[in-house]
């Protein structure tokens, strides 16, 4: 999904 | 992973962990808005809810875990073990004004209308701004202590390196978060004013104290 937040991030 | 990510997350950390430090060393949470701390332990619980639902990495849940529990420490050490040196007569801000605007934009801007990413979106939005009510409360009593602006620093620091690492992961990895990066340089241009002061006033061994 491209427009999904990327949750790697903190 | 690269070292702007990196060295924003370590940032983050000293910022909390100085914090905490200082509350605990002089038993006095003085001149600290405990409204900006709640809003950053809601910020940390409504962003990493993921910790139930998906595994990214050790380093990612120990870092999300160390995140809330320092800042439920500190909460917890502000309104209730230090509660007499919580100067609540200057923290003022109406938090309101803040969780209010906020919620409402992460319903109406967000990547995907489901639960769990609202309430992401909602922690990106709510942490650009929840620094507020400790900027006025300084902004109100005038100064600030050495070791707050020490800990405004490595926050305000924190947001600026994720935005290169933003910019990094662009270029080499094709990665863009529209919503993060908006977040992210609202957040940054709000310390801009007390990076200033710290460079000028606090880094030549000065007091942080503004103008009356």
């Amino acid at each position: 999904d491209p427009g999904a937040a990327d949750h790697d991030e903190l | 992973m690269n070292i702007f990510r990196l060295t924003g997350d370590l940032s983050h950390l000293a910022a909390i962990i100085i914090l905490l430090l200082k509350i605990w060393k002089t038993r006095s949470c003085a001149g600290i808005s405990g409204k900006s701390q709640l809003l950053f332990a809601l910020v940390f619980t409504t962003r990493y809810l993921d910790l139930f639902t998906s595994f990214i990495s050790l380093y990612n849940t120990s870092m999300k875990l160390i995140y809330v529990a320092c800042s439920y420490a500190t909460v917890y050490l502000i309104y209730m073990k230090f509660k007499a040196t919580y100067d609540g007569n200057h923290d003022t801000f109406r938090v309101e004004f803040l969780v209010v605007p906020v919620g409402g934009l992460s319903f109406l801007v967000n990547h995907d209308f489901s639960p769990l990413e609202i309430l992401w979106t909602f922690s990106i939005y709510l942490e650009s701004v929840a620094i507020l009510p400790q900027l006025f409360m300084i902004s109100k009593t005038g100064e600030a202590e050495t070791i707050t602006t020490h800990y405004l620093f490595f926050l305000g620091l924190y947001r600026a390196l994720y935005l290169i690492n933003w910019i990094w992961r662009y270029y080499f990895e094709g990665f863009f978060d529209l919503i993060a990066v908006v977040a992210g340089v609202v957040q940054t241009i709000l310390y801009c004013d007390f990076f200033y002061l710290y460079v000028t006033k606090v880094l030549k061994g000065k007091k942080l104290s503004l103008p009356a």
